[in-house]
């Protein structure tokens, strides 16, 4: 039997902003831990790491590990059925193939049950190296979304290079070129609002920027976010969920021919 | 000219 309760039931709709556009199905791992999924998008550039802890959750029951796979765009329909406020309970008992969704409102005066059909999907799992990566940067999510989305107006790759004096994205297209740098700045009264340099060696990468931008679907589960460069590697763009959990995002670099 | 890698490259199976 596998059952969690979530107090803010509506962070399952904010994980899937970021997951929908990116796979379209994937097999969700549950075990005592907790809940996580990896899957990567149909061309092999991009890759998701899905993390939330069992404590996260206010109730949380998994006797034995397991996958259930999941359409991701049917999980949408059925979480259009949850207010913003609901809590979201989550229930898979082993011998079924089937999932509930559980919604109900702060006020339990509202109740939703939605039963989906799971699915069988063949998915290979990459190992991801624990990586001590050449360059850091943090910065307020809001920030690297509105960066991302107006870069990719004007070119359809982006050049990261960070230096000891802060991250610049860099993009060229019919338009002209753009090049918007972010200095390191500890100033604000809020660390969320901090951007930071951690640098170990300089480093310029490039990338497709349209996976950036749907990494930004991602925004609104933290304020802050972080990426993560190393030379010939894929980046890592991670949105921390406080001792939740995480979503990582993987995206590999274009390689000069 | 560049070419788009592809996270096998850089990734091994678990």
């Amino acid at each position: 039997m596998f059952e969690a309760k979530l107090i803010q039931g509506n962070l399952i709709k904010k994980i899937m902003e970021g997951l929908k556009d990116l796979v379209t199905e994937a097999n969700f791992d549950l075990s005592p831990g907790g809940v996580s999924l990896q899957a990567m998008d149909s061309s092999h550039v991009a890759l998701v790491a899905l993390m939330l802890r069992g404590d996260a959750f206010e109730n949380y029951r998994c006797d034995r590990p397991r996958s259930i796979g999941m359409n991701l765009v049917n999980l949408s329909k059925v979480l259009k059925c949850a207010g913003n406020d609901d809590t979201m309970t989550l229930k898979a008992d082993d011998t079924q193939n089937n999932i509930t969704l559980v919604f109900e409102s702060q006020a339990e005066d509202k109740y939703a049950e939605v039963q989906m059909e799971l699915m069988d999907i063949d998915s290979e799992h990459l190992g991801i190296p624990d990586n001590t990566y050449d360059a850091i940067v943090k910065m307020p999510s809001a920030q690297f979304s509105q960066i991302v989305k107006d870069l990719s107006s004007i070119g359809d790759t982006v050049t990261v290079s960070v230096t000891k004096d802060g991250i610049t994205f860099s993009t060229s297209g019919d338009v002209g070129t753009a090049h918007i740098t972010c200095k390191q700045n500890t100033s604000m009264e809020k660390e969320a609002d901090h951007t930071t340099v951690n640098l170990e060696h300089p480093v310029t990468l490039t990338f497709a920027l349209r996976y950036f931008v749907t990494f930004a679907k991602s925004t609104s589960l933290s304020h802050q976010m972080s990426i993560s460069l190393s030379k010939e590697l894929p980046v890592m763009v991670e949105y921390a969920m406080g001792d939740m959990g995480h979503i990582r995002f993987y995206l590999a670099p274009k390689i000069d021919d | 000219r560049s070419t788009q890698g592809r996270l096998e490259s850089f990734f091994g199976p678990v």
